[in-house]
């Protein structure tokens, strides 16, 4: 059987305009900005304090219009990826 | 074999370091990987920085702190700068402290163990203790890939043999960015353990990580060069070292947690980082090597030993490997060796070519083949690959049981890959969607020529027979360079090209951590004494390789221009020339022939169809032949057939004055009749066809006059629910469906005149006759901005609520 799909309270999202924009569309929809992933360009960490931390079904709320804004190019809910380790 | 009695460290467990030398003086004990070889040249990895992908690293540990290096080193699960484990009462959190030994721990200090390259600097990067996200994963694998230059990582998908899985869209990023822009453009190096799920039948193929071109797949092999019960078998793994076995053969000691050592360290986790440490052993003896570089000096370097695999075969390219232990077990001192005289090989070429885009079935207990002819993009200077490295298949393949299925891939010169074997637990019906799979084992063969993707569909358990598997769409895409990769080291690779072997009886120099360093030697004009390979002949060799032999004891295989190399039976697609001693390339296409000419083929390479009348080789056989796959032949067609599929009697077209029923050829009727088959004569077509291939209403090919085609029948009105509409690609007029909800309507899109029950129409359009009650100002504003009523998909999304309020 399929394993179910745990969502995080995390995003990666893809915001062309910089950090100052990062910045700025976290606050507008309540995440905290953890900053670049890695050395990928324009690719930002967000986290949701209000968003239950693992989850079976994506939540909705005011949070979900990120993946609306135009200034968002792409965003994306992390879901749990099992690993092990050998 | 070797002895090392020459040489001791102080540390506790260096006489237990069973991989690295020899401590039983009374007998003779395996050594291949040749790590104290490397040690005597003075390689100890200084200068070079490495870090393990895993749960933390204890840096306090004794072994570990001396070398240990912050900049290294991050905590991805509690974002600070310190990788130090959690603790628990399970110690669970050991596994990157333990991996991190065998690369770095520090010699002659007394405590525990030696690492394999133990002056390099050593960091861990905690990302496993917590949830694991593609933000997690895409993080770790960036982490200052300016500063750090390997990243070891013995973890992946679930090894149940029934999970595909592999890196997320920002994983697959940080790779690309790390190979693109990590060490200052020479590319990160990633080194994977290849996989633990051997008993449970799993496959490494099904690993993203360690399936991808861009990670060093490392596999293991016992004290006794046996299968591991752990091992994964696959295509994309490069090489292996000494591991662990059953419970009764000798594991692994090296440091672990709460400053402790442990003997009992086991697992493919094992193999990784003690690749990690030799191939940071090379980048000291050649800091500018690029990750390219160290992936051609393993496939170089590494060799069979006495690795036991009933698989080990010889590519065209002269090179030795497993489907279990890639080109085999790694050699430090050969690493270091080549490293140290090492030109960078030409810039990598990606060339690609898909299948048509058509659903063809593969048949339960029958061979299924496609073949493909690639030119090596030789029109396309920028993707022109004649000499292949990574070998990719990404197939779209629909399929009611997964782990059934078989896959190879046969390259133009012969070499066959299992790119999937059976899986006996991956019950899944998914299939595999866009997967790409990967080869090393065609590594300096050339790309021109064809192809041949074979997929076996073999039913382990009862399926529903009439629910077939089906290959939609599948893309060849060649790795590899447009000129021989060492045609600019030539020079360096021919006479002077030599190991140097510590003389017998010679004492052996600790190196650099300890007084009286020595520098590494400068090798490059002394003479090769070492033993040559079994296929070298009577005038020696200047190096232990096939392709150092100055003669051969059988036969020669390739020429001054791709270099030389010594086999026992030359390869398929070459002929035995047994008076000059040298393979001999078929003509093209040929398998096995005599000679070089033409006619001289007595069978065709895999997608190419024996020609029996000319003794020759075609891509497809003429007309009035079909294709015999089982024997590759042309077999003459059915004398009423133009053409035929497998059998003379099978056939797809006819000649003129016969048409096709099913798969036999009959003699054509006139319009509004039909060949009946039992009574052998023309018969009358249903009165609403104008053609058809029997009696019946829905067996209509083309509609009589004033009928209409509506879902496989010919009517004279359309139904409720659908619209007269112009057809297109056919002479008839067609009855189409009307938008969901639509009771009728006047053509496509939003044009409903009637909507079923519970929805109302509303600007030509049915929406559900309910209405949202929180639709406020600021969700009606995100409605408009983003034009969700536009959206087919959001169209009952509070629409009506929002037009009226809004």
């Amino acid at each position: 059987s399929r394993a179910r799909t745990v969502f995080t309270n995390h995003w990666a999202v893809h915001i062309p305009g910089g950090p100052e924009e990062a910045e700025t569309l976290a606050a507008k929809y309540g995440f905290a900005n953890l900053g670049q992933i890695g050395g990928l360009e324009h690719h930002y960490h967000f986290h949701h304090s209000r968003v239950v931390r693992r989850s079976t079904f994506t939540t909705r709320g005011a949070h979900s219009f990120i993946h609306m804004d135009p200034k968002v190019d792409w965003a994306q809910q992390q879901v749990v990826k099992s690993r092990v380790k050998r | 074999h070797a002895r090392s009695d020459h040489i001791h460290f102080n540390d506790p467990k260096w006489s237990n370091m069973w991989y690295t030398h020899c401590s039983d003086k009374n007998n003779r004990c395996r050594t291949e990987m040749n790590i104290l070889a490397a040690w005597q040249r003075g390689y100890t990895g200084r200068n070079v920085v490495v870090t393990i992908l895993d749960d933390g690293i204890e840096r306090s540990h004794p072994d570990l702190a001396q070398n240990y290096d912050q900049l290294a080193s991050y905590d991805v699960n509690g974002n600070d700068y310190d990788p130090t484990p959690r603790y628990d009462s399970s110690n669970e959190n050991k596994h990157g402290t333990r991996c991190a030994g065998e690369v770095a721990a520090a010699a002659n200090n007394s405590h525990c163990i030696v690492g394999i390259a133990y002056n390099a600097r050593i960091g861990g990067v905690r990302m496993l203790d917590g949830d694991v996200t593609d933000v997690v994963e895409a993080k770790s694998l960036g982490i200052r890939p300016d500063y750090i230059d390997i990243y070891s990582a013995s973890w992946g998908p679930d090894d149940d043999g029934k999970t595909v899985d592999g890196p997320g869209p920002l994983a697959k990023q940080a790779f690309e960015l790390g190979i693109k822009k990590g060490r200052k453009g020479l590319g990160s190096i990633f080194v994977w353990a290849s996989g633990n799920g051997g008993r449970q039948s799993d496959h490494c193929s099904c690993d993203g990580y360690t399936n991808s071109i861009y990670t060093i797949s490392v596999s293991s092999t016992t004290e006794n060069g046996n299968k591991p019960w752990y091992l994964e078998v696959c295509t994309s793994t490069l090489a292996t070292t000494y591991s662990s076995g059953e419970f009764y053969d000798r594991k692994i000691v090296t440091t672990d947690l709460r400053q402790r050592c442990t003997d009992g360290h086991t697992g493919t986790s094992v193999s990784a980082p003690m690749v990690a440490g030799v191939i940071a052993l090379a980048l000291e003896a050649n800091p500018l090597i690029t990750w390219r570089d160290v992936q051609h000096l393993l496939v170089k370097t590494s060799r069979p030993a006495h690795l036991k695999a009933n698989d080990w075969k010889t590519n065209a390219a002269g090179h030795k490997v497993s489907h279990m232990y890639g080109f085999g077990l790694i050699d430090a001192e050969a690493m270091v060796v080549e490293a140290k005289r090492w030109r960078n090989v030409p810039a990598q070429h990606t060339c690609s070519k898909s299948s048509e885009r058509r659903t063809q079935y593969i048949r339960a207990d029958q061979k299924f083949n496609s073949s493909m002819i690639s030119t090596g993009c030789s029109e396309q200077s920028g993707h022109h690959v004649m000499f292949l490295e990574h070998v990719q298949v990404r197939v779209l393949i629909v399929h009611p049981r997964r782990g059934d299925l078989e896959i190879n891939l046969i390259s133009p010169s012969g070499t066959r890959s299992q790119l999937l074997a059976q899986r006996l637990l991956d019950n899944s019906n998914e299939g595999f969607r866009n997967w790409e799979f990967m080869t090393v084992h065609c590594w300096g063969e050339r790309a021109e020529g064809t192809w041949t993707l074979e997929i076996t569909d073999s039913p382990t358990q009862k399926r529903n027979p009439e629910v077939l598997g089906k290959l939609k769409e599948w893309t060849l895409i060649l790795h590899g360079t447009s000129e021989h990769p060492y045609q600019s080291q030539s020079s360096l690779h021919s006479r002077s090209r030599m190991l140097e072997i510590p003389t017998a009886g010679r004492e052996m120099k600790i190196p650099d951590s300890l007084p009286g360093v020595t520098e590494p030697e400068e090798e490059e004009e002394e003479e090769y004494n070492g033993s040559c390979h079994q296929e070298c002949g009577d005038q020696g060799c200047d190096g232990p390789d096939a392709d150092h032999c100055l003669n051969c004891v059988h036969f020669s295989l390739g020429n001054l221009k791709t270099g030389r190399t010594c086999v026992s039976h030359c390869p398929l697609g070459y002929f035995e020339d047994g008076d000059a001693r040298r393979c001999r390339r078929c003509s093209r296409g040929c398998e096995n022939c005599v000679g070089r000419g033409a006619n001289e083929c007595r069978s065709c390479r895999r997608g190419l169809y024996f020609n029996l009348e000319e003794n020759s080789c075609v891509e497809s056989c003429p007309t009035g032949h079909c294709h015999d796959e089982g024997q590759r032949q042309c077999l003459k067609c059915h004398e009423n057939c133009l053409k035929c599929l497998r059998d003379a009697d099978r056939c797809t077209a006819c000649h003129s004055g016969f048409s096709l029923a099913g798969m036999t050829c009959v003699p054509e009727c006139a319009n509004g009749t039909y060949f009946n088959l039992e009574e052998i004569k023309c018969s009358l077509c249903h009165v609403s066809c104008s053609t058809c291939t029997g009696p019946g209403m829905e067996e209509c090919i083309q509609c009589a006059t004033d009928f209409l085609q509506q879902e496989w029948r010919c009517v004279r009105t359309c139904s409720p629910g659908y619209y007269r509409g112009e057809s297109t690609g056919y002479s008839q007029r067609m009855c189409r469906k009307c938008e969901e909800n639509c009771l009728s309507c006047q053509g496509p899109g939003t044009s409903c005149t009637q909507c079923k029950d519970g929805y109302n129409l509303f600007s030509r359009t049915c929406i559900m006759n309910t209405t949202c009650n929180n639709a406020d100002e600021v969700f009606c504003e995100m409605v408009k901005s983003n034009r969700l009523c536009e959206k087919k998909l959001f169209r009952q999304f509070c629409c009506r609520t929002c037009l009226m309020t809004a």
